[in-house]
């Protein structure tokens, strides 16, 4: 089962600690600073749910850090197309029952959580990607944002989503005969969207449940309290988590049936 | 007593929060994402240990917003140079006794708290400024960062202005009578620069001592714990408040002797 994901937002928005806060990888923090765009893919072999699954992770460091992003994306788009073009090619090949389909299942894009809202870059950027890849949005570091910051901070950002005309990965209804549990969780799901989330790696201690003494637990720990990265209080983070688990299948069939096909037919009638 | 300060920084990283948390003063929160750069000077009198002070705030809206930000600083450095402009023309003219200073006294300058360190649009423009103005380096909304990073990130900073030989506003040296709280002071304001400082003007209860019932003091309520503006332990706010306040006749000095002479000396050798 190949899956692959990319990440793209400016640097220092956390996304590497992410990644290894979903999936427990080990991506190496970057080497801040440097503008050039450059596209970094990597592979690992992770099981979630009794399910054997090769993730490969496109990282793209130096998005939006220099001073002129206007050429930024070019190559970000490039490396989308590229996929297709290549699975278009191995489909039409000799070899077609062992195609290893290297496209892009889900893109997380970052939201700089000290804006109020989408940036131009952003808005100009997710045009340009959105028909191509299915497109998750996420506030990352939202410790940094009161729960009233991020209910206004998230409404903001849906309103000028549905005024650029950008679509985002939506989940697929609910059928009639799934378990109300199941349905509660799409629910929540779709609530969430942009998804505020927090990630970290670090141990720290908490006092567990009837004074047994400390546990250690992952979160980030400031002179005024701990924020805890499973407390769905605190993020939602476990909802994007339950979000990408229980929806890989749906995410590949969605690259293959719409963006795959999408670029299939804008390639035939060209 | 005319004092005049600029902010810069990205929208949205807590100017004018911080502004009205360290003046008490009211402006308004701006209007987000107009990306055109806007200078927008309003001024309000303040009283600060019993000196009546008539200060001027200067705001630069939209700096650093566009996608292309390479035309964006002129606007600021041209504003700067104005005011010494219009100061040597009133020097020169009848009513010497009565000029009134518009000519920037400090220049708070917001870096953004998901970096890691100087951006490139930092570095290029406090070249462009820091033998022009007061230089005060702020990292705002600090509560996103642990102590550690905090740290680091300073480190990292003061590294950079060293390496792009940027020069920021420096206290004068203690003289040897000065009592020794105020070189304790001294030296505690200079180990904090870049100053990680955190705002609000909201105010939250907080259990006060000796269990006399809640208090409401100024912070931001986490669903993990409250950050206390006035708590030195949580960030450097209050440091930060008594440099610019016991410091203001000598902000206006170094405006005076150094940045100023340096504008007519240029001037006239033209
Ligand atoms: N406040 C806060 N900081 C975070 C969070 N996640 C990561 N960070 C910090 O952000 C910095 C950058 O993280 P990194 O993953 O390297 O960012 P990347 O450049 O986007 O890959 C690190 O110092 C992290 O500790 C979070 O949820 N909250
Ligand atoms: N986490 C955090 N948020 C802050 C802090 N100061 C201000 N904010 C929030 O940042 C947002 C932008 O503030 P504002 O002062 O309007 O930013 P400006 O555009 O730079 O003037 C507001 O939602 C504030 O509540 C702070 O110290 N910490």
């Amino acid at each position: 089962f190949d899956f692959t994901l990319m990440v793209v937002g400016q640097s220092g928005l956390g996304k590497s600690t992410l990644i290894n806060t979903l999936f427990l990888t080990d991506l190496p923090a970057k080497k801040k600073g440097n503008q050039k765009l450059k596209i970094e893919s990597s592979t690992v072999e992770i099981e979630e749910r009794g399910v054997k699954l090769r993730l490969s992770v496109v990282d793209t460091v130096g998005f939006g850090d220099s001073i002129n992003n206007q050429e930024g994306f070019q190559p970000i788009i490039k490396y989308i197309d590229d996929q297709f073009e290549k699975y278009l090619r191995d489909e039409s090949g000799l070899n077609r029952r062992n195609i290893h389909d290297s496209r892009v299942h889900c893109l997380l894009y970052f939201i700089d959580p000290s804006g109020h809202c989408l940036k131009p870059i952003d808005i100009q950027f997710l045009k340009e990607v959105h028909n191509r890849v299915n497109v998750i949005p996420i506030i990352p570091k939202a410790d940094m944002l009161t729960i009233n910051e991020r209910q206004t901070m998230k409404k903001m950002i849906r309103q000028q989503l549905i005024e650029n005309k950008i679509s985002i990965y939506d989940l697929p209804p609910c059928e009639p005969d799934d378990d109300d549990s199941y349905k509660k969780l799409c629910k929540r799901i779709k609530d969430a969207v942009p998804f505020a989330v927090i990630a970290s790696m670090d141990k720290v201690p908490i006092a567990s449940a009837a004074g047994k003494g400390t546990g250690l637990v992952r979160g980030r720990t400031y002179p005024w309290g701990t924020v805890l990265v499973d407390d769905e209080k605190h993020s939602d983070f476990v909802i994007l988590k339950k979000l990408i688990i229980t929806h890989l299948q749906d995410l590949q069939d969605v690259t293959h049936t719409v963006h795959y096909e999408n670029y299939r037919s804008k390639k035939l009638s060209n």
